[in-house]
């Protein structure tokens, strides 16, 4: 890993070993096609709510793209205090 | 409140990036945050060092994973001079620290914020005004399938795994959204961006929030 010597880091669930096999990758564009039909078909009549379809992603099963892209760790944040009302100053 | 607000247009909001193949979302974020805070206060707008953040903030793991607030941490507490992107390219996987002068020129930061603003986001758009662009920890796992329009199902505030930059927000439809870069290029979503609605923590988008002071 470039000399970094870490750990795998946190969330390292899927290793990818060597390319993806043609197979897996049209298994894993099946499962989105499905998941895109179910995601579309719960709220079809609200006019400005999400799509979802086919993009760079959907060659991926959802564990590999969370391997993948989505590794932020989470921390604690302090809620923001309830008495504070922010003034906002002019914004030129 | 203005009905609408978005840095972009005070062009102050650097180009959409790609991560690529890299787990460096949380790096992203940051650097989007302090190039918009430089330019806000009247530096030129540039892409600083994304792979510099990756390499170098020792309490986080590169590509393989890291905390935007550990990252705040570093740059304040070390008070560490982002260089520009030109000088400390990003390579899409993890290398060793480069050093650079004290006298090299570069972006440094005076400070952060980090609140969890859940049921209170009407104070975090008063926020995103003062500051600048936010920078927040979302749940993103429906984020895979995303073309367009306002994400405001299937999208729990669940487990934060992907950091991101809100650039501003719009409430005059009839589903008031934040507008919400991402770092997977500009092709995926709105040219790169997301719609997220506003007001019930979707994605849990209200729950981890930082603004950085230059």
């Amino acid at each position: 890993d470039g000399g970094r010597g870490r750990g795998a880091g946190p969330g390292a669930t899927f290793s990818r070993t060597g390319p993806p096999s043609r197979e897996r990758e049209a298994a894993a564009f099946r499962e989105s096609l499905n998941r895109h039909r179910y995601l579309n078909s719960l709220f079809p009549n609200e006019n400005s709510t999400a799509s979802y379809g086919i993009n760079q992603f959907s060659y991926l099963f959802p564990e590999e793209f969370k391997a993948i892209y989505l590794r932020s760790k989470p921390s604690r944040f302090p809620r923001y205090p309830t008495d504070l009302q922010m003034s906002i100053t002019n914004v030129s | 409140l203005p009905v609408r607000f978005d840095w972009r247009e005070k062009h102050v909001v650097t180009q959409v990036r790609n991560q690529k193949m890299c787990g460096g979302c949380w790096a992203f974020s940051v650097v989007g945050a302090v190039e918009s805070a430089c330019a806000i206060k009247g530096e030129p707008l540039e892409d600083l060092s994304v792979q510099q953040v990756i390499d170098c903030s020792y309490s986080n793991y590169g590509c393989n994973g890291g905390s935007t607030l550990s990252a705040l941490n570093w740059l304040n507490k070390m008070q560490v001079k982002l260089v520009k992107d030109s000088e400390y390219p990003f390579k899409a996987q993890n290398g060793l620290c480069q050093y650079f002068s004290v006298s090299h020129s570069g972006f440094s930061i005076k400070g952060y914020s980090a609140y969890d603003f859940s049921d209170r986001e009407d104070e975090m758009a008063k926020a995103l005004l003062t500051f600048g662009p936010l920078i927040v920890v979302v749940d993103a796992v429906s984020w895979q399938d995303y073309l367009g329009g306002v994400i405001q199902h299937h999208c729990s505030s669940g487990e934060a795994n992907h950091a991101v930059l809100v650039t501003g927000f719009d409430t005059t439809g009839s589903t008031p959204y934040w507008i919400v870069r991402n770092s997977w290029g500009s092709s995926w979503g709105v040219d790169g961006y997301a719609h997220v609605k506003m007001g019930a923590n979707i994605c849990g988008i209200a729950d981890s929030v930082s603004a950085v002071f230059v």
